[in-house]
């Protein structure tokens, strides 16, 4: 595992965190889209099955496992939590995600590394983990204003495939035998998808203003 | 037929 990959998976798992700490400590859910929260925790059931036919290594199977447990944790509270979703911005949050889903599934069945079940579900959740973000930036569009702690989730997020495509970049020219055209391309359109949200962070950032998206 | 590599990538 080079750098590049692991400080991916950081900032992956610190958006996470960031995520969860501002559900805990504001007991609000506001600005963050439920719609993808469950595209991402049907992205690591379908992805993560491979926990009980592959082992790669310790490390991968804790990252899976917490990955899976967080983001269900994630859904729960925001359904369920007797206070946590009376702030859930649902009049917000319009975007039909069961398109993207089914999109995705369609493009898995034609489009795999083989036509076996696993396969296809692994195919299907790297193409739908690309475009799980949509509802999320939709929402923060429609809202406007970001507050902070969801700003730095969306921003550690994106960096977290920036920091996947270093990492394919470095495979590709350190390893052999690295061809996974499926991650590299679905990779890239998901980190283009953060490309305007960027830009206007970096904007708040350099004048160290409040985030906030045009409409 | 060339083996696809494993998924080691999270």
């Amino acid at each position: 595992m080079n750098i590049f990959r692991f400080l991916g998976d950081m900032t992956h798992l610190i958006s996470i965190l960031i995520l969860l700490l501002k559900i805990y400590a504001t007991k609000s859910c506001s600005g963050i889209s439920l719609k993808t929260q469950e595209l991402y925790a049907l992205v690591f059931l379908a992805r993560y099955l491979d926990l009980f036919t592959d082992f790669i290594s310790v490390y991968n199977s804790v990252m899976k496992v917490v990955f899976i447990a967080s983001s269900l944790a994630i859904v729960w509270c925001m359904r369920r939590h007797r206070v946590v979703r009376r702030s859930y911005d649902k009049e917000l949050d319009t975007f039909r995600h069961y398109f993207l889903v089914a999109a995705c599934l369609a493009l898995a069945l034609l489009v795999q590394e083989k036509f076996t079940f696993l396969e296809v579900l692994w195919a299907f959740s790297i193409y739908l983990e690309a475009v799980a973000i949509l509802p999320q930036l939709v929402l923060l569009q429609r809202s406007g204003n970001v507050d902070n702690l969801t700003g730095q989730y969306v921003f550690f997020l994106g960096a977290y495939r920036a920091f996947y495509i270093l990492n394919w970049i470095y495979r590709y020219f350190t390893e052999t035998h690295f061809s996974r055209w499926i991650s590299c391309v679905s990779g890239l359109v998901q980190t283009a998808l953060y490309a305007d949200f960027f830009y206007y962070y970096f904007i708040s950032w350099k004048n160290n203003s409040k985030l906030q998206l045009p409409a | 037929q060339v083996q696809a590599p494993p998924k080691d990538e999270l």
